[in-house]
């Protein structure tokens, strides 16, 4: 995954995306 | 030696082969813990749902590709579901760690996520295979590729976005071309897809326009 560009902050991950936190 | 292109997509065959084998077409006891905890316990309404999308995606495809190859797309969407609960399964875990939470009721019983989860896996599959059929002047497959998934499961481009970066975090095993690929995807859709007029993008935008209390300012002209 090294080339792959991760953009999520801290504190962001599937729950709070899809508004479910 | 070098890797050709037969050998390139013929070994993320394998390697998507040796990250299925073991996975399930069911959801396995982990996630049952998981649906156990909910609130809302979510589990009759995700295998009714993967049934659903199950008769879409195989007539979807068979239109495409043609009668003859139905129980192809049959095989997909098995292999697009297990990929599908296996991945659930990994964000759920890195979830409870990361929240210290364990009742995922509202992301469980969530459509967008579930359906953006179940395209993401189905895209990767039918670019996995699309790609040795390609690399073998091979034309079995109508234009099946990205967006074709999104379109039959009637999901909007920018909610699979949102799922792919934490699809490929949850799935370490997955091969360079596949992340490649799904970034491929993430590409199209910021640059054109995502930008449709009905997209759930727009909305977002305002929403934090308002909530950054921009919404009372004058909009500057170069907006």
């Amino acid at each position: 995954t090294q080339d792959y560009h991760f953009g999520l902050e801290e504190g962001e991950g599937i729950s709070e995306l899809f508004d479910c936190d | 030696p070098p890797q050709t292109p037969v050998r390139a997509a013929m070994n993320t065959i394998q390697q998507l082969m040796i990250i299925l084998n073991s996975a399930s077409d069911i959801p396995s006891d982990n996630l049952l813990f998981y649906f156990n905890n909910c609130t809302v316990n979510p589990h009759e309404s995700i295998v009714k749902r993967v049934e659903n999308m199950g008769i879409i995606f195989k007539n979807k495809f068979a239109e495409a590709v043609g009668q003859g190859c139905a129980e192809i797309g049959s095989q997909r969407y098995k292999i697009g579901v297990r990929l599908y609960y296996r991945v659930m399964e990994s964000l759920l875990k890195s979830e409870e760690k990361r929240l210290s939470v364990h009742n995922f009721s509202k992301l469980l019983n969530n459509d967008v996520f579930h359906i953006s989860l179940l395209a993401c896996a189905l895209e990767l599959v039918m670019a996995t295979y699309a790609s040795r059929n390609a690399s073998q002047n091979v034309n079995v497959e109508t234009d099946l590729s990205f967006p074709w998934i999104i379109n039959i499961l009637d999901l909007k481009a920018f909610e699979l976005y949102m799922i792919v970066e934490s699809f490929i975090k949850a799935e370490p095993s997955l091969t360079r071309e596949m992340i490649k690929h799904l970034e491929c995807c993430e590409h199209k859709i910021m640059e054109s897809l995502a930008w449709q007029s009905n997209s759930p993008l727009f909305e977002l935008i305002k929403q934090s326009k308002d909530r950054e209390g921009q919404a009372d300012e004058p909009e500057p002209a170069n907006y």
